[in-house]
């Protein structure tokens, strides 16, 4: 089977490190405060960072849209009414966490909670 | 997914990843990008989570994304996460939480509970190994001493396999896509053989930052997929996150 693999016919690359120090490469570094109460401790971050979240979600939308609206729209409006309630059952400070979120961000809960358990669903 | 546990000839360890997410969902033809990774790109951020001021752990997420995929406790340990496809998959363990049973323990989240709670390598491993999850996956864990590196390949259920940085009989590195390490990758995704030919051609003579980030650069390691390649070393605290680009031709995945 290895044999069977595509031939890689890149070089193993030399001197890429350190990358440029511009945006396009450098990470936003954020505090979370565990002192704070669960649901407060990713308000200044989310805040900050709302529209790039509901991009995200926005995108997935589209996505699933594209495979067929009848059923994006099914799914979407469980997801934003029902999904939410989800959350009551998951493990604190998690819980509380993804709801400050949502409350910060003002996205439906059930969007912020899809977003948070992407991994459980993709690994199929 | 591509992570990379290795060991200097000082019995240094570094532990290094690239995060590839979004497969197949939306494939934009004119700029030959995934919708969903171009989207994730510019939320990536390091996150020290402090209390009483002073650092408890550090990870890597997404903004509005409160698990932890990357992460480490200084001087102690660091972890990743990739993930691992089966059909006995997330959606089941999603399915069976929703039907009343709490068994199983959320992946993003046992992470955070390992690097919050875990005093010790040896302690984080069998807290990895052991708890029953929703969802399979595999964890890269790295201590802060020689030989202290293993990739535990989970099921849902239990650890199938647990494989160890031996440096003593020359596995001075562990490097894990998203296949077991006792099969051979699918023949359309081998990033594990040209990830391991760059590794052995660094030599573990150069085993650090560079050397690491130089293998997580290299395609098809680095592709489409790739958000971010992370790199951390245990003892000093260290954990820094580079976005990540593949310009063309660059493989999809």
């Amino acid at each position: 089977t290895h044999r069977l693999g595509p031939p890689q016919k890149e070089e193993c690359v030399t001197g890429k490190y350190p990358p440029p120090q511009t945006a396009e490469y450098q990470v936003p570094k954020y505090v979370v405060n565990l002192d704070l109460p669960a649901a407060d401790r990713w308000t200044h971050i989310v805040k900050e960072r709302a529209k790039s979240i509901v991009n995200l979600l926005q995108k997935f939308k589209d996505f699933v849209k594209a495979l067929d609206a009848k059923l994006a729209e099914k799914i979407f409006d469980y997801v934003d009414h029902n999904l939410g309630n989800l959350t009551n059952t998951l493990p604190q400070p998690y819980a509380d966490e993804i709801k400050g979120i949502a409350k910060a961000t003002e996205i439906p809960l059930g969007e912020v909670l899809l977003y948070n358990i992407f991994y459980e669903i993709f690994t199929v | 997914c591509t992570s990379i546990v290795a060991e200097d000839p000082a019995g240094k360890l570094y532990h290094a990843r690239n995060l590839d997410f979004g497969l197949f969902m939306g494939w934009d033809f004119k700029n030959h990008t995934w919708v969903i990774t171009e989207a994730l790109r510019p939320m990536i951020m390091n996150i020290e989570f402090q209390m009483k001021g002073q650092v408890v752990y550090k990870a890597v997420t997404y903004a509005g994304f409160i698990g932890a995929i990357t992460g480490m406790i200084p001087g102690v340990l660091t972890m990743s996460m990739n993930e691992r496809f089966n059909l006995d998959g997330g959606y089941l363990g999603i399915i069976e939480w929703l039907l009343g049973d709490h068994n199983g323990k959320w992946m993003s989240f046992l992470t955070r509970d390992v690097l919050m709670y875990s005093t010790s390598y040896q302690q984080a491993k069998e807290t990895l190994s052991k708890d029953e999850l929703l969802a399979p996956g595999y964890y890269i864990l790295g201590g802060n001493s020689s030989g202290q590196g293993c990739v535990i390949t989970r099921s849902r259920e239990k650890s199938l396999d647990i494989w160890e940085l031996n440096p003593g009989k020359g596995v001075w590195y562990l490097l894990e896509t998203n296949y077991d390490h006792w099969k051979a990758p699918l023949f359309v995704d081998d990033r594990r053989t040209p990830g391991m030919r760059c590794m052995n051609q660094t030599t573990q003579q150069n085993v650090g930052f560079a050397g690491i980030f130089n293998v997580l650069s290299t395609k098809p390691v680095l592709n489409k997929l790739t958000t971010y390649t992370a790199l951390m070393q245990v003892n000093a605290g260290k954990l820094e996150t580079y976005k990540q680009h593949c310009d063309d031709p660059c493989w999809p995945w």
